[in-house]
């Protein structure tokens, strides 16, 4: 079974059409296999981007470079995860 | 007496098995309304499951409802068991829906992507799409809602296997769409085809495929508009209201469209709720919450279905 231990999920509340471009050129970097759970298409609607511990660093990185504001809206995705698969087996029970 | 005392937790979770074997609870519980069609068999040979709500008739004017096009979408599933329950259960006591079944069929798909679904209680929880292999790719499984004869190919699905909104080889090269559209194009009579998804909180209507307006665009505006407005009335959940392609992207492919053009006039697409905190995540305690606002634009929709027969 595969494991997000360490993955973060990302909330961008996109400011301007200029940050929706941005963020944009994000989804085509194949080798941070970033997981767009909402993709940049308006500031009416939030960017959640799940990204992998391996690019977390890198992805910051691009936000901090670029000025772009996020909050963290998962920490590690992994527990989350665990929590919701002991829940469902409780209920199993 | 065992199957009719079975306590299921609609405010949980659950794995195909244990949805499936609930359908026939459902069916046992109410023998002269819910009936249980296997539609077709996925591409891993899963049986699809639509439960069809009927008091008789042949072919009347019917409703069509899918959850779980997204298998990672698992709130959109949990919604879809409660709400066959719901309508089950409300039949013969509530006077709307018992005048709307008195004239009309319901079929509900649940698990739209069956093995998608199981894929994700074993190996993935985060997989999308179906399990279908694409030759001279490792990557698998295609976009179902990018997979519909509506503007198929166009921008807003990648032509790329390993990407999550691949459209796949061709227009309904999924099995599990082909089904559908079978059952669809054989029935002839739906007059309306909700899928549900989530999460952003839209009711979205076509075209996703074009930024153009639909024919019937004013109408279905309206009718969205006040449908999220019963939603919001009952948690304060809010809801946007628009085309696909103006609310959130231009997406090709999609189910509602194909529907749409097939002469289904009221097609619409829900994304539910999102708390902001948990994405495709739910916590299994907002089930409930989420079926129950999400029935009062439901049930406004499939209201103003039988009200405007066409």
């Amino acid at each position: 079974e595969r494991v997000f231990t360490g993955d973060q999920v990302i909330r961008v509340n996109v400011q301007s059409e200029e940050e929706i471009q941005l963020l944009r050129a994000l989804e085509t970097q194949q080798e941070w296999e970033l997981d767009f759970w909402l993709h940049p298409v308006s500031t009416e609607l939030p960017v959640d981007i799940r990204v992998p511990r391996s690019s977390l660093g890198s992805v910051r990185e691009f936000l901090r470079a670029h000025d772009i504001a996020f909050t963290v809206m998962i920490d590690n995705l992994q527990e989350v995860l665990d929590e919701e698969k002991a829940e469902m087996e409780g209920n199993q029970m | 007496m065992e199957r009719s005392t079975r306590s299921f937790n609609f405010g949980a979770y659950h794995p195909l098995e244990t949805i499936y074997s609930w359908m026939d609870t459902l069916v046992a519980q109410h023998p002269d309304l819910v009936t249980k069609q296997e539609i077709g068999r996925s591409y891993e040979n899963r049986p699809m499951y639509a439960l069809k709500f009927s008091t008789g008739g042949n072919k009347r004017p019917a409703i069509w409802i899918d959850t779980g096009i997204h298998s990672r979408e698992w709130v959109s599933q949990a919604t879809g068991v409660w709400t066959a329950n719901k309508i089950a259960s409300d039949y013969g006591t509530d006077a709307s829906l018992t005048s709307l079944l008195n004239t009309m069929d319901i079929y509900m798909l649940i698990l739209t992507n069956p093995d998608g679904y199981a894929y994700t209680h074993t190996n993935d929880r985060m997989w999308r799409k179906t399990r279908s292999r694409t030759s001279g790719s490792v990557c698998r499984g295609v976009d179902p809602n990018r997979n519909w004869d509506a503007g198929f190919g166009g921008p807003g699905a990648s032509k790329n296997p390993c990407s999550d909104s691949y459209h796949g080889p061709s227009a309904h090269s999924e099995i599990e769409v082909k089904n559908v559209v079978n059952l669809i194009k054989s029935h002839g009579n739906f007059k309306s085809f909700i899928s549900v998804h989530a999460y952003s909180q839209l009711l979205m209507y076509p075209y996703g495929y074009s930024c153009r307006s639909v024919p019937h665009q004013p109408e279905l505006d309206s009718v969205g508009k006040a449908a999220v407005q019963k939603l919001t009335s009952l948690y304060g959940t809010r809801y946007k209201v628009g085309s696909i392609c103006n609310i959130i992207y231009q997406a090709s492919g999609g189910s509602i469209d194909w529907s749409y053009n097939l002469g289904i006039k009221y097609s619409f697409a829900f994304e539910l709720r999102d708390t902001g905190r948990y994405g495709f995540i739910l916590p299994a305690n907002q089930i409930i919450p989420t079926a129950s606002e999400t029935w009062l634009a439901l049930k406004h929709i499939m209201e103003h279905v039988r009200d405007h027969p066409y």
